[in-house]
């Protein structure tokens, strides 16, 4: 795609053929456990993240920078991208977290995992503020897009790069404030830290992808 | 970070 020439429009249609398919994970037949919850989330997010690279190299500009930026944005903003997915899945569901079509969680069913009502509760809230904003689709997959292309914390210098960003502020800029707000709302620190005390206390196995992921975040974080 | 490399490298989708 040749930025200069592509109209806003055409961009947020671009994103929304970016867009990944609703991934299933089959909601266990006897009422959740610790372990079995914690196993339908981490099956659910591996599978997630799959289709999250095929999303991110379909965001105009993200495949001309080097591999190693790629990585960079992608572990920076996994588990960002992840929950504000999920909360546009939710977004017509009040007091419900929409993992997967066949994986909706209520509320309470957050007390079988030690740690993780906090965290449902506050996906809810961000959820509800989403709701009231009237967040539009467009603006959810631009919110997304930025959610990448903003997420390291060192500088990617790209000319394409920023060319995309200068293409993501017209559709959004209608409404610049709430969408602002939007970008505020989507903060990964406690479901990161969540999973990976998770992990530490084997209350689940976490493996392949989602294991690379979240090791890259705790590392740097060290 | 290996599986994120492969993916990312990969061209098929």
């Amino acid at each position: 795609i040749l930025l200069s020439t592509v109209s806003p429009e055409q961009f947020v249609l671009t994103l929304l053929e970016a867009e990944p398919p609703n991934v299933l994970v089959s909601r266990p037949s006897k009422p959740f456990t610790e372990a079995s919850m914690m196993m339908s989330l981490t099956k659910l997010a591996d599978k997630e993240l799959v289709h999250m690279i095929g999303w991110a190299k379909k965001i105009p500009g993200f495949v001309d920078l080097s591999l190693y930026d790629q990585v960079r944005l992608l572990e920076s903003c996994w588990m960002e991208v992840l929950m504000i997915g999920l909360m546009w899945r939710s977004i017509d569901h009040p007091g419900k977290l929409i993992f997967a079509p066949d994986l909706v969680l209520d509320r309470d069913e957050g007390k079988c995992v030690e740690g993780i009502l906090e965290i449902f509760d506050m996906l809810l809230a961000m959820t509800s503020r989403f709701r009231e904003l009237k967040l539009q689709h467009k603006e959810y997959l631009c919110v997304k897009a930025m959610i990448l292309l903003n997420s390291s914390e060192y500088a990617v210098a790209s000319d394409r790069l920023s060319r995309s960003h200068d293409c993501l502020v017209p559709p959004c800029a209608v409404r610049p404030g709430p969408l602002t707000c939007f970008l505020f709302f989507v903060h990964s620190n406690k479901g990161m830290e969540h999973l990976l005390s998770m992990k530490c206390k084997n209350v689940v196995p976490v493996y392949d992808l989602l294991l690379e992921m979240l090791n890259a975040h705790t590392l740097r974080g060290q | 970070s290996h599986k994120l490399v492969q993916l990312l490298a990969s061209t098929a989708e």
